[in-house]
């Protein structure tokens, strides 16, 4: 099991990306700005519905594209996970599994958004892709990703909130 | 619950001082629960002692000393329970060269048995890792990727300057 | 009062976009009073657009940028009471060479004015200065100096190892 | 007007060492924990006796060398800066001036130390300190000092504290 493509489409600073990754140990690189940890808060958005884990938004449409310099912002993200499933470790009988999820903007909604998630490209329930994510011991909470100023906070937060990291293992 | 509680802070609280006594090249450091009898009521504490010095507060560590701690415990945490992918966003910023070289080599003897993607500006680090993934700007306010960045088209040298495929 | 906090934001804002300008190379950014008519009641906010994007919440800003705001921040401060003699701990942390490049810069000239001491561990930055002081710890748990570390010591390539004078 | 010379004594991680500075753009550099922002804390240490910035320690005699792995706990703790005063920036009739403080452990006496203040190796009130600092411009407030963790807390911090920094400078 390993992550092996993300594909972006209008997710923050991403227009329409593929990114390939390989098994073992790859780094990412570039400028200040130039949208490295957006690929971090595209995995949360996928992996973390419920997480509290914060991807730096005010609300959910703040992570739609809003256009850069000169385009017109867009109206849905879509970002898609393809996870190498040959040792069927997410229980789907398939190679590989695809987890995407999509938001649009819609004004005449409460909360001003609508929120999809896909398995394979079958429209799931959350409650599906929680099962599937638990499975496969893949969790957005916890210490799997580390964001950037993560490091800084685990020594400065208070003791309390450090065993409530502990708490949520048991 | 409090069992629950009791039996991860034991395992975690083992891997986390076997794995910043090696990152640490020798240091001390443990993890104590305020209020053993009643773990819930209070919280977990950090002592460290870098090597050859004496056991100090956690305020009173450097920058990169403090590093090593939190690296040490998100490790800790990793090890208990394992996931098959991992991504770090620029855990290296407050190390040296050589403290960033040993969490880089840790994290390229974990990605034998899992998938490890970090983010990272500083080449002792990439120059670790099995692959190397660029990101740009070039237009305006879009980002795009480059796969396989060659080391010297890197941050300490230069951003890359590549063409956008 | 109000009349002195006024004059004190007036030209410290000023001094502000002017140097984030310089710093970012051509963003936009401003320091704005959450209370105009009574500044006591209200806070001091920050907005900022990096060069080519739009006008970003704080937090949505990346570690470097936000940096680059802080870095503008405090030279904005720094000119309107100068000082005869600044000391800097590890402000460039979070920039890429580029940028670290860009302040190391931004020092330069300032320090034709007023003595500037910076620490870092970055060898863009590092190679900007007239000066180097090594600091090394090879006694147990005591620390020393040796002047005028050669470039080729410093951390990128390997933490001085120096003879303790 | 600038910095000569650090002379540390029993001070952090530093027995006795003396620091020459020269004019225009120095720079420090080292391992991690080796020592070097115990030089700004020994800085801050002289400048700032009233300043509320934290000299990252929980009472004054945490500055005080606490023997490393092997030696002895020292009694007492002393910092020197010496400054070139040809331009006379502080109002005393000197080339140089130079600032001492001086904390010794003392358990007799309330709060457990002693501090002691010397102006060209002349003992000195804490006031007469303040007004040459003053002179000279020279603060431990505001940012001339800026220590490790300070460029994220600006952007961190709220609106308020950071509209406060403004009000000191008023
Ligand atoms: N909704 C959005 N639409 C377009 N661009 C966005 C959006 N949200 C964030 N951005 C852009 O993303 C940029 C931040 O990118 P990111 O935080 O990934 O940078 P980074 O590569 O991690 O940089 P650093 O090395 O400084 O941490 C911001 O400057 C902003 O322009
Ligand atoms: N009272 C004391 N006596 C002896 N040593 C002390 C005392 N207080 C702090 N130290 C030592 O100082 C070290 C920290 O030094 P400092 O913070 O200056 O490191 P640094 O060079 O800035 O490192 P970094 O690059 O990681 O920020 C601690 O590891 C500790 O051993
Ligand atoms: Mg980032
Ligand atoms: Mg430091």
């Amino acid at each position: 099991m390993y992550l092996k493509e993300i594909q972006l489409e209008n997710f923050k600073s991403f227009k329409r990306m593929r990114i390939p990754f390989l098994k073992g140990y790859s780094t990412v690189t570039g400028p200040n700005g130039s949208g490295k940890s957006n690929i971090a808060d595209a995995i949360l958005f996928v992996l973390g519905p419920r997480s509290s884990r914060v991807i730096r938004a005010g609300k959910l449409t703040d992570l739609i594209f809003n256009g850069g310099r000169s385009k017109r912002p867009a109206k849905y993200t879509r970002v898609s996970l393809i996870f190498d499933n040959k040792d069927r470790l997410f229980p789907v009988d398939a190679d590989e599994v695809k987890l995407t999820r999509y938001v649009n903007r819609s004004p005449s909604v409460e909360g001003g958004y609508n929120s999809y998630f896909y398995i394979n490209d079958r429209r799931s329930k959350l409650s599906e892709f929680d099962s599937l994510l638990a499975h496969a011991r893949i969790s957005a909470d916890g210490y799997n990703i580390v964001q950037q100023g993560d490091v800084a906070n685990i020594v400065q937060m208070g003791n309390v909130d450090r065993r409530k990291v502990l708490d949520s293992m048991a | 619950r409090k069992d629950g509680l009791m039996k991860v802070f034991a395992a975690i609280s083992e891997n986390f001082h076997r794995i910043h006594k090696e990152l640490s090249g020798g240091g001390e450091a443990e993890l104590v629960l305020e209020n053993e009898k009643n773990p819930f009521e209070g919280g977990l504490l950090i002592k460290a002692r870098p090597r050859h010095k004496k056991l100090l507060r956690l305020e009173a560590l450097s920058g990169g000393e403090k590093s090593l701690v939190s690296m040490a415990f998100i490790f800790a945490l990793q090890q208990y329970d394992p996931s098959p992918f991992y991504f770090l966003d620029e855990v290296d910023q407050n190390l040296d060269a050589v403290n960033a070289e040993k969490i880089a080599q840790a994290i390229k003897e974990h990605s034998a048995v899992a998938q490890f993607i970090q983010i990272s500006l500083r080449k002792v680090t990439l120059k670790e890792s099995d692959h190397i993934v660029g990101v740009t700007m070039q237009d305006e306010g879009v980002s795009s990727v480059v796969m396989e960045v060659g080391i010297s088209e890197t941050p300490e040298a230069e951003p890359p300057k590549v063409e956008v495929t």
